[in-house]
């Protein structure tokens, strides 16, 4: 009888949370078309941006790079390797199909 | 030592989610694909 | 019996996948309240400054950023185009996009940390749609609040010795 109980008890639990994924599906999609609507609005778009200030506030005096690319623009990040000084290389790669790419350096100093 | 095989993370404008430049950040941090 | 433990695996995969779709939201959340803040904090500045910052002083979203330590060195390289540029650094880097700038500006009031003050919150649930003002309210209580279990594990022990 224990395990009959136990048994209705989980499948009630299943049934709760199969509504709950549905309940966050339907909310994400809504969370989605809302956050394009917003950014697509041209007011919003007028205002959409940072200074150079909030950006090094944030990232206290590293050297920054900021890459303004069109959608689809693609960063390939190769696994670091050793070079032959014995040093390792990091590299960055950014390839654009529909246009070109603007990178900004910035650096409070 | 030599990394074998060597293979590109990526991350697409406006079309990936933040989550994959965390796991490339990861990978520089740890030197080695996760 | 053996309906129960495959019935038990179901419910744990099922909480799982509830979890990280619970994460994708409050990310998809954190990214509206930090987008609409930021747009208007902007407009309250251009108001009191009667004019907009110069041109070469904003940089406009959606953009992403490479930071660096001061020292890395850094080789570039460009196509005649623009369409493709090599970087070589001589150290480690970190790349974020703009919803994690924002992030760190405070744009998001600190909800990601569950360090939102009262009246922040206030605000930050006037930025999302009123279907989503609980979650906005359960993210300030802080990162618990997705690991939240809304059946209580503890029995799962008894469930065991009852199936074994």
């Amino acid at each position: 009888k224990e395990v009959l109980d136990q048994l209705e008890h989980l499948k009630a639990q299943i049934e709760e949370l199969e509504m709950k994924e549905k309940d966050l599906d339907q909310q994400k999609i809504w969370l989605q078309q809302s956050i394009k609507n917003v950014s697509d609005d041209p007011t919003n778009s007028r205002f959409a941006y940072v200074t150079h200030d909030d950006i090094c506030n944030c990232f206290s005096g590293d050297t920054l790079l900021a890459v303004l690319a069109p959608s689809g623009t693609q960063l390939e990040v190769p696994v670091p390797e050793m070079g032959q000084n014995g040093q390792k290389k990091y590299q960055v790669n950014l390839r654009s199909h529909s246009g070109p790419i603007q990178v900004l350096l910035m650096n409070r100093e | 030592s030599c990394l074998t095989p060597v293979s590109a993370m990526t991350y697409k404008f406006n079309g990936s989610p933040s989550k994959d430049l965390r796991d490339i950040n990861n990978m520089i941090k740890q030197g080695e694909r996760m | 019996a053996q309906e129960c433990q495959n019935l038990e695996l179901e419910k744990q995969k099922r909480m799982e996948r509830i979890k990280q779709k619970r994460a994708q939201l409050q990310e998809l959340i954190l990214q509206q309240i930090a987008f609409k803040n930021l747009v208007q904090r902007n407009q309250r500045s251009e108001e009191q400054n009667q004019s907009p910052p110069p041109q070469n002083s904003v940089i406009q979203l959606p953009f992403i950023l490479l930071n660096t330590s001061v020292r890395t060195v850094i080789d570039c390289s460009i196509s005649s185009d623009k369409c493709e540029y090599l970087f070589n650094f001589d150290n480690t880097f970190e790349i974020h996009d703009d919803i994690e700038v924002l992030k760190r500006m405070g744009m998001s009031f600190g909800l990601e940390s569950g360090k939102c003050s009262s009246e922040n919150l206030k605000i930050a649930k006037s930025l999302v749609p009123k279907s989503l003002e609980s979650y906005v309210t359960g993210m300030s209580a802080g990162p618990s609040w997705l690991n939240q279990d809304q059946f209580t594990c503890n029995s799962e022990p008894t469930q065991t010795a009852l199936l074994t």
